[in-house]
């Protein structure tokens, strides 16, 4: 199809080029170059991701490139949650309803 | 229960955005925030309390190592208050020389603390009655969040597999695009823009610094319990003698 090879403005980015941008921005640095083709590989995964999510989110909600785009959902999940999951909530931590409120 | 209700609208009520960096501490900051909002909302004291108190003190003395709110309250409890940010400041990894509440002076305690019932309009009254509460969510779909309100689906986030805990801070309904933007570039789709829905959400406070999601904060869609919202819905009790004119949310 000719319109798809016309020149019709800026060309997009590559995603290296894409991947330097995020290293710039959050001052990222890898320590080998099998560690930069690692993250590269992970951040175009959560990019095709975030695509996904975008297409199947039912709300209003933006997703993309953030902080976290350079690791994987279990290295996510391994820094930034609580992880443990609650075996038991204690004893002292009562079912209370709203209208329960201030009553002794 | 009013239809819409900001905490942050109101002056000194939510302290500003804290980072956890890569401590796992989500937990304690969750309690931290929800402790210096109730505290303001009785004694209208604007104070910001010591999150790092809590990592060192709560029971198994690893608060970087992940825990539950619930573990922060509980040595809020037994230490009889909190330090303030200020004398016992947040360092981002456990204090090699343990607990040391018992240097500072306190500057707010609690009397109690309660789980809510799982029901999203019931915390939606109580938020709007009592001030800000901890809930903990699946964070699955916050990795690659931006702005706007997310509406997950079991599928899409386990409700069941909470992982995050934060402070909810209010809750609206209207455009998905009308909240706190964030200041960071577009996308790198290149979608066509979803036409605008009227929708009910909740404000939450997270704590991964300000520069992330709208500015600190996110919306999740309220109404089908969105990535497990209800099913810790925790907050401390503060009983203050001194009576004062109560704060009421701003809608």
């Amino acid at each position: 199809d000719s319109l798809l090879t016309k020149d019709t403005g800026p060309r997009p980015l590559e995603l290296t080029e894409v991947f330097k941008l995020f290293q710039i921005k959050y001052n990222r640095s890898y320590t080998s170059p099998a560690e930069y083709a690692h993250r590269l590989n992970i951040f175009a995964h959560n990019l095709a991701q975030a695509q996904k999510l975008q297409e199947e989110d039912l709300g209003t909600a933006e997703f993309g490139e953030t902080p976290f785009s350079d690791l994987t959902e279990e290295e996510f999940g391994q820094l930034y949650g609580h992880q443990k999951a609650p075996e038991r909530i204690p004893d002292v931590v009562k079912k209370a309803g709203f209208e329960k409120w201030g009553q002794p | 229960v009013p239809s819409t209700c900001d905490w942050r609208k109101a002056r000194n009520i939510i302290s500003s955005i804290k980072n956890q960096k890569t401590c796992r501490c989500c937990w304690a900051i969750a309690a931290a925030d929800n402790i210096e909002s109730l505290w303001h909302i009785k004694t209208q004291e604007f104070v910001e309390v010591s999150v790092q108190e809590l990592l060192d003190c709560e029971r198994c003395g690893n608060g970087c190592n992940g825990g539950f709110v619930w573990d922060a309250y509980i040595a809020v409890l037994n230490n009889s208050g909190l330090a303030s940010e200020k004398d016992y400041p947040f360092k981002g990894y456990p204090n090699p020389h343990g607990c040391l509440a018992n240097r500072y002076k306190k500057v707010a305690w609690i009397q109690d603390f309660t789980m809510l019932d799982s029901d999203e309009q019931a915390i939606a009254g109580y938020l709007a009655a009592h001030g800000p509460i901890t809930v903990t969510i699946n964070m699955k779909l916050l990795q690659s969040y931006r702005k706007g309100v997310i509406k997950a689906t079991p599928t899409t986030c386990d409700p069941q597999h909470v992982d995050h805990s934060v402070l909810l801070v209010g809750f609206g309904k209207g455009k998905g695009e009308e909240g706190i933007q964030s200041g960071t570039v577009m996308s790198q789709t290149c979608k066509p823009r979803k036409p605008r829905r009227s929708v009910p959400y909740w404000i939450l406070k997270n704590s991964w610094g300000a520069k992330w999601g709208e500015k600190g904060y996110f919306r999740l869609y309220r109404g089908n319990n969105s990535c497990g919202i209800t099913k810790y819905p925790i907050t401390a009790r503060l009983d203050h003698s001194v009576k004062k004119l109560p704060i009421s949310c701003p809608p």
